[in-house]
């Protein structure tokens, strides 16, 4: 079953 | 200090509806360039990009950076007291404790002004990279809300999918599926009515229904919304708002099979 990703995991903290 | 006015307190409260699901608390960040806000969702799949230009304000006057801490729940109850025609203005000192927030009507035979108590907000802050979308789809809001609402009935995700055909809206849930398809139309006379496809490569992406119906809370700020798709990066829900300003919203797509 599919995951729910994490938009952390694409824009990273500055 | 900060002296910002909006000739209709309608876009400020329009904005406030759109993100008060998501976010419960931000910062407002008050620069020369005008008011953003960035935030995550407290489940960090979502974000809202917030900026409201200094050209959306008459007059705009913000001499440094100024962070005013917002609970929106707070700040929806003060704005339920401005009607959508009243002029709005912020005011704010250079290190507030309180932001001001003065309604006038039309007529200037009443002002109303109210103080809103401030919080401090450790937020963190996220770089959008620039993005050229392998596809970019403008609608009108109205429709994406209806397909979102109506996808939203079957299941809890929507595959959006954009190839050569156009874009497709598909679900499957525990009573069926379902699958929307839509094409290129333009209505010179009408063009919020438009529809428009471009893509530089195939996409298909799955997206939690709860989020985009979520963000379609904005739809009431501008007549179209964009979507911008790439395979493997969230998805950019755009409501454009005059004087280049806007509402973002970034979507964290679902992952493996």
């Amino acid at each position: 079953k599919a995951g729910q990703g994490n938009i952390t995991s694409f824009f990273k903290k500055q | 200090m900060l002296e910002a006015r909006l000739e209709q307190a309608a876009l400020l409260k329009k904005v406030v509806d759109a993100i008060k699901e998501l976010v419960q608390e931000c910062n407002f960040d008050c620069n020369d360039s005008g008011i953003g806000l960035q935030a995550m969702d407290n489940s960090h799949v979502a974000l809202v990009s917030m900026f409201l230009k200094s050209e959306s304000f008459s007059p705009f006057r913000c001499d440094r950076n100024i962070a005013l801490g917002i609970n929106l729940n707070a700040l929806q109850k003060v704005l339920r007291a401005a009607q959508n025609e009243d002029i709005l203005t912020l005011k704010a000192e250079d290190a507030p404790d309180v932001v001001n927030l003065v309604f006038e009507n039309a007529t200037a035979d009443r002002i109303s002004e109210y103080d809103l108590k401030l919080m401090d907000i450790d937020q963190e802050h996220l770089g959008i990279p620039d993005t050229d979308y392998a596809a970019q789809i403008s609608m009108p809001s109205s429709e994406f809300q209806r397909i979102t609402r109506d996808l939203s009935a079957i299941s809890e995700s929507v595959t959006i999918e954009c190839n050569k055909e156009g874009v497709s809206f598909a679900c499957e849930g525990d009573i069926g599926k379902g699958n929307i398809k839509l094409r290129q139309y333009t209505n010179v006379d009408k063009p919020a009515e438009n529809v428009e496809v471009n893509m530089t490569e195939p996409v298909a992406l799955t997206f939690a229904l709860k989020y985009l119906g979520n963000f379609c809370k904005a739809s009431g700020l501008s007549e179209q919304v964009r979507l911008c798709l790439s395979n493997e990066v969230p998805l950019m829900v755009e409501y454009a708002l005059a004087n280049n300003s806007y509402i973002r919203f970034y979507l964290a797509p679902k992952i493996g099979d």
